[in-house]
């Protein structure tokens, strides 16, 4: 069986819009 | 009176020559692929508005910190996922012709309690998202946790979805069984259906 190996990408976390940190 | 006339649907103006009776107009209009889009990049504020065809290079041009990825099966892999307050980690998968928005948004309520939520929206039509189903796992020391929907279209709102727990959603607890020197690998499949 071939197993694929998948590419990977890091992602740099952004920074949320301040007037939406506090919706939950 | 009106139900007998066919109008111009309002998109008219950037492409769309479908005429009908006033009470399907506002449905049609929901939907129609000529509608101008929001910039779907979250948290970001982004006034723009435009083409289906342009979302994508509106995406490349305006926002370069969104990386794009090529194959069905990739891994996403978020940074510094334990940094403390309200992030997103945004990317794109470009597979079977088309581009998927790829989002790990985390929120922080007043009390410091966070919730990560991870979805997937198809730059398309509500019909083209039809055709796929997305799968989310998080894998690490024979845990699995997996999510699988379909995605949203371009026409669906990542708030709301979010809002409504319509995606894959974990808390601090979990992250830390899943994490791996603060980063969170992400295994995303996108398949036909």
């Amino acid at each position: 069986r071939t197993y694929r190996v998948p590419k990977e990408v890091r992602v740099e976390p952004q920074k949320f819009a301040e007037e939406l940190i506090h919706r939950l | 009176v009106a139900n007998s006339v066919l109008f111009p649907c309002t998109y008219a103006f950037s492409g769309c020559h479908i005429t009908l009776p006033y009470n399907e107009k506002v449905d049609h209009e929901k939907v129609c692929k000529f509608r101008p889009y929001p910039c779907p990049c979250p948290g970001t504020l982004c006034k723009w508005l435009g083409s289906l065809e342009a979302v994508v290079r509106h995406l490349t041009n305006e926002h370069d910190h969104v990386i794009t990825l090529k194959g069905e099966y990739i891994i996403f892999l978020a940074t510094n996922i334990n940094l403390i307050g309200g992030f997103d980690w945004v990317m794109m998968q470009f597979c079977y012709g088309f581009h998927f928005m790829l989002v790990l948004q985390k929120q922080e309520n007043r009390n410091g309690d966070q919730q990560f939520f991870a979805i997937v929206q198809l730059i398309g039509t509500r019909q083209e998202a039809e055709g796929f189903v997305y799968r989310l796992e998080l894998r690490r020391h024979r845990r699995r946790l997996t999510w699988e929907a379909t995605p949203l279209s371009i026409h669906e709102n990542i708030a709301t979805a979010i809002k409504n727990r319509d995606c894959l959603n974990f808390d601090t607890g979990t992250v830390q069984l899943f994490e791996e020197n603060g980063d969170l690998s992400i295994i995303v499949s996108i398949n036909m259906c």
